[in-house]
């Protein structure tokens, strides 16, 4: 089945449309319209991207893979009732700096952890 | 290598639409094309926020009805967030600047005291701060108080002495940081930063007072001691301090701009910053307060894009303690 299912996509790809793999896609985020533009003073939007697409056989390298998500692709392309597909999920974050008020009214500069997609892979 | 850090100019929305240029460029998403007008950009492309400089950092703006009045930030923490967003964009620690002290998070206070002016000449100010909102399992890693020397309007002393000032927590004979001011040095205006970590240790989180006392003359300048040695003038006594007044240092009609600041620098453990506002000790919500009231629906904006108050935010008109 995996070996057909390898090579299913290029002949059978007419009809069926090809699903996208695992990828970073844009993800615009506005504070003012998540309503928290009256506590944050900068930035007031920023991008964080997000991940998205199938995580399906075989798996390409730079989505750095575990090997438990390379054996559970593995049987989901062989068997696809038996366990869904690896998930598509961030594999590094990065930090961005906040300005913001605080409940004394204070100016307060912090740095917030994993607030920014910067890859995305199969786990 | 180039300096990462940012003058501290009033253009405080450019150089903010700068770091987001970084990041796009970073992205290779920005085209080196001259930037369009702020009316000719689609929504989604808004400017980042125009800070009014000429608003008063502590006064509360009149906000439209409903909304939380806005706090203007010091050009100090304007740099300093434009200097760390920008050195994270370029790939770069902010923990790896020395001023940072490898805090995660800088607090910054308005000094709330006045002068004392019944004591003339003024030879000790009281710098006051309300430092109750600052968290206890946050790491206190440094703390510095700043205030801003105007250029003196007379001379404030002999030619050639120069003046210790010191600083100390009030009613506390515990010296924290003292500084000479030379007479040559103090014709210009500037800022003076003194450490006051050692004050804030041991203080208990609410209100933090710090005293600047007028100290003694220095030994004269070794070339204008000679010289009045050699006119055989007698040694005079030194005269007595002067008025923190005439130093630079009044309080009187100070534009917002140029208040005192208490600086805090402080390191979370918790990787999860924002989980830390939810759980502040007296937010409702994370007390799972059975009433009515205080249930604010999930975090997450609700269909209609209308954000419910999240755990962690203050209820629109309501500033709460996050």
């Amino acid at each position: 089945t995996a070996f057909a299912s390898r090579h299913g996509k290029r002949h059978g790809g007419g009809g069926k449309k090809s699903r996208l793999r695992c990828s970073k896609k844009p993800l615009h985020v506005n504070f003012k319209e998540l309503g928290w533009d009256d506590w944050i003073i900068a930035p007031l939007e920023y991008e964080a991207y997000h991940c998205e697409g199938v995580c399906d056989f075989p798996l390409r390298s730079h989505l750095e893979p575990t090997n438990h998500a390379i054996i559970q692709t593995l049987m989901n392309s062989m068997d696809p009732g038996s366990t869904p597909p690896s998930c598509c999920v961030p594999t590094k974050l990065t930090p961005i700096s906040i300005l913001y008020i605080d409940a004394g009214n204070n100016v307060v500069y912090k740095q917030y952890e994993d607030m920014v997609v910067e890859s995305c892979g199969c786990r | 290598f180039q300096q990462a850090s940012i003058s501290s100019s009033s253009s405080s929305s450019a150089e903010l639409d700068t770091t987001k240029d970084v990041r796009n460029r970073k992205e290779g998403k920005m085209s080196r094309a001259p930037r369009e007008s702020s009316a000719g950009r689609t929504p989604r492309e808004r400017p980042e926020p125009r800070l009014r400089p000429e608003q008063e950092p502590q006064s509360q703006e009149r906000e439209p009805p409903g909304r939380a009045p806005r706090v203007v930030p010091h050009e100090y923490m304007l740099s300093i967030y434009r200097t760390y967003s920008i050195a994270e964009k370029l790939g770069i620690n902010a923990s790896f600047f020395p001023s940072s002290k490898s805090a995660n998070t800088i607090t910054s206070f308005v000094d709330r005291g006045l002068d004392d002016l019944s004591h003339t000449p003024l030879r000790r100010q009281k710098y006051l701060f309300d430092v109750s909102t600052l968290s206890d399992n946050e790491e206190l890693v440094g703390a510095e108080l700043r205030l801003y020397r105007r250029a003196p309007s007379a001379p404030w002393g002999p030619p050639a002495r120069p003046l210790r000032v010191q600083l100390h927590p009030c009613l506390s004979p515990l010296l924290l940081d003292a500084k000479t001011l030379s007479p040559h040095g103090a014709t210009r205006a500037g800022w003076e930063v003194f450490d006051v970590w050692r004050g804030l240790r041991h203080q208990p989180r609410k209100q933090l007072c710090l005293e600047l006392r007028a100290g003694a003359w220095g030994e004269p300048d070794a070339a204008a001691g000679d010289a009045e040695a050699r006119a055989g003038a007698p040694q005079q006594p030194p005269p007595a301090p002067p008025d923190l007044r005439s130093l630079g240092f009044g309080r009187r009609l100070r534009p917002p701009q140029e208040r005192a600041l208490l600086v805090v620098f402080t390191r979370s453990q918790r990787k999860n910053l924002f989980a830390e506002m939810r759980e502040q000790p007296d937010s409702v919500e994370a007390a799972g307060d059975p009433s009515p009231g205080a249930a604010q629906g999930s975090p997450w904006p609700s269909p209609s894009g209308a954000p419910d108050i999240g755990p962690w935010l203050p209820s629109p008109g309501r500033r709460r303690r996050r």
